[in-house]
């Protein structure tokens, strides 16, 4: 039943590269049910985003953003925070696609404090490129120039010339 | 409103582009 399980999730991985959404929800679905009855918690956390990443693909982005919260949750549990900030960044990124840009910025926001504590200038700097759109959007544009500034910042720091 | 959605949508294409080949490995 184990290996049943990891077999569920490859298979969900391979349809999803494969660019098949449907068939990879249903797999992931499958491996998020046997992971559950193992009480295989870091299983069920990658089920979670791995669904949340298939329905972004399908255009659902209500149900996408309902398994990435169910994501952060558990990295919070597991005190995982690398999958915490990747969760908040996904967040914020189907906030804005939902145009929710209130939310989006509280993601971001999120996402760029545990980049900062992480030493991970690359995500941080996604984050200020996010929060820039996200507050230009909403009309701030004192706050989308202050977060424009610190992205260019980062890009030449990392030497990222797009 | 239309060109506010646009300026927005480079960031997100970006993080759907790199979401594209992200699985969770078993």
């Amino acid at each position: 039943r184990a290996a049943q399980g990891r077999a569920y999730g490859n298979l969900g991985n391979t349809n999803y590269l494969l660019g098949n959404f449907r068939k990879a929800v249903m797999f992931h679905e499958q491996r998020l049910l046997i992971a559950k009855e193992f009480g295989d918690r870091p299983a069920e956390r990658r089920a979670y985003s791995n669904l949340g990443n298939s329905f972004i693909f399908l255009g659902e982005f209500e149900m996408a953003a309902e398994y990435y919260k169910r994501t952060l949750q558990l990295a919070r549990q597991l005190k995982d925070r690398a999958v915490e900030a990747q969760s908040c960044y996904s967040l914020g990124n189907t906030y804005t696609l939902l145009q929710d840009y209130g939310k989006a910025i509280d993601y971001h926001l999120k996402h760029l404090t545990i980049a900062q504590e992480l030493n991970d200038r690359v995500g941080e700097g996604r984050a200020c490129w996010s929060l820039g759109n996200a507050y230009t959007a909403l009309g701030n544009h004192d706050q989308a120039m202050h977060f424009a500034e610190k992205h260019l910042e980062i890009s030449r720091e990392v030497g990222d010339r797009s | 409103v239309q060109r506010m959605h646009l300026i927005q949508v480079d960031s997100v294409q970006r993080w759907m582009e790199d979401l594209k080949w992200m699985t969770e490995c078993e």
